[in-house]
């Protein structure tokens, strides 16, 4: 049964794109097959993966319907490609113009659902799917929310605690229309200073929010995982301690997911 | 002469919001008068400088159109209001509908001009305006360039980076629609670890793509800096040692502005 997640929050840098690619390379390392659909215009999650978007000859941007090259849609088998880092990671790519998809999204019937819909050609083949999200609750988060059973928000500071109550009814909105429950998986805090008042305020913050849904695992604010993204090498494929965190988030989802 | 500078970058995260408060005090604080435009839906800069949007009546998103509570829209001096932080400091605060109103914005006529209309009615009152965006480069943040003599972009990491060619593409089509000249003040460091290998990477690869229009300044990553996200106090008003990074960057300002 694949468990298909969507990272969502329209903060900006909340660390959506890190938490993906670091989540999905726990998951893979522990033997689970997991494709990543990149779903933001600035395909972060591609470039954190190694993918340079003029690398590539088609992305999601062709299979929700925007002709880039030859003019024709692609199908999601057609632009899912395998990932260098380990043999169970897969990437569906992202492209600048995904954007210009969104803007063509607007008047197209079923709308919301077209990223759902084409994940059903794959969804068979991958214990997880994690879909990375832009910054924003306009079509393009719809359609990744739609598309999943389940969301996990990632939490930074207190401006990103600002924007969750709209985020959870846009949620509710979407759960209406799928064909399938959208669960709250929970909200994780990232780049947290562990024992600082600041972390403890923004944990009774979260806490106050989320209630029981709050992630146990607790990302600290690490040198070498903002170093990571510029090398293109995410820090769970490193060894090192900062690995840690999100192989215990790995095991925090997986047995959520068992509960769903 | 008022000087109006946007601080734009697609990239979520990277410091529009913090740099933006903290800039426009230490503006302030040297005798300029001020005022932050929040063209964020997000409303952080609001929230940033102790206001919450259900403390006001009227927000920026009256002004550019969309009706919220009366339903007639209100002119810019209206929803202007004094910052209780520093006399010089005024705010145009932001709201949730800021969101709908750039819906409404896309079958406007001079959709991209509104804001620059706007601000024609209180320009004169003040040395500075400083205008924050949105995490894309959707209708608010075009409107944010067009009503600006200058953009300013901060950059905090290797993803930071990979948007800003699109970036000044954008400001291009927005300096060729404008009634007045958009110069690219530069780009600014942000949230950096001094003396890391990591952040002589993304000093390189910014000044690669910047040139000579790269801020002497860098913002180093300190913690009293997020922790004044939380308690709605930008730290540039606290007298710390972190509030120098931003009275160095407005010194920058302050003589590129001169030169424009
Ligand atoms: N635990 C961490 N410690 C240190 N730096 C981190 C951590 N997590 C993320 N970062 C850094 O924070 C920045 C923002 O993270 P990221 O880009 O993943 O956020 P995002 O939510 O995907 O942003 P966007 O809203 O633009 O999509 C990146 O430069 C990343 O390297
Ligand atoms: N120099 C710094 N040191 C430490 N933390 C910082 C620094 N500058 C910004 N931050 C923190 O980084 C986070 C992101 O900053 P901010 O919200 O200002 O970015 P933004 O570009 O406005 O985001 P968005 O794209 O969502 O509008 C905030 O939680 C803020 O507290
Ligand atoms: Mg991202
Ligand atoms: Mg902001």
């Amino acid at each position: 049964q694949t468990a298909t997640i969507a990272l969502v929050n329209q903060k900006g840098g909340v660390g959506k794109t890190t938490i993906t690619l670091n989540l999905a390379g726990a998951l893979a390392t522990q033997g689970f097959r997991v494709l990543v659909v990149d779903f933001d215009p600035q395909a972060n999650c591609s470039f954190g993966l190694g993918v340079l978007w003029n690398d590539i000859e088609a992305s999601i941007a062709d299979v929700i319907g925007y002709e880039v090259a030859s003019g024709a849609t692609r199908t999601l088998p057609e632009v899912v490609r395998p990932v260098e880092y380990h043999p169970n990671l897969f990437l569906a790519p992202s492209h600048l113009n995904l954007a210009a998809a969104e803007m063509t999204l607007h008047n197209a019937l079923g709308r919301e659902m077209k990223l759902d819909k084409a994940l059903d050609a794959v969804r068979r083949d991958y214990d997880y799917v994690l879909i990375d999200s832009p910054p924003s609750l306009g079509l393009l988060s719809i359609n990744a929310m739609v598309a999943s059973d389940a969301v996990l928000i990632p939490i930074d500071g207190a401006f990103s605690l600002e924007g969750v109550r709209q985020l959870l009814n846009t949620r509710k909105g979407c759960a209406e229309l799928s064909r399938h429950p959208i669960h709250v998986l929970g909200g994780v805090l990232n780049r947290q200073r562990l024992n600082t008042a600041n972390a403890a305020a923004i944990r009774e913050m979260a806490t106050a929010l989320f209630g029981k849904r709050m992630f146990k695992t607790i990302i600290p604010e690490r040198t070498a995982v903002d170093g990571s993204t510029a090398v293109r090498f995410p820090v769970v494929f490193s060894g090192m301690p900062e690995a840690d965190p999100y192989h215990a988030l790995a095991d925090e989802v997986a047995a959520l997911v068992g509960e769903l």
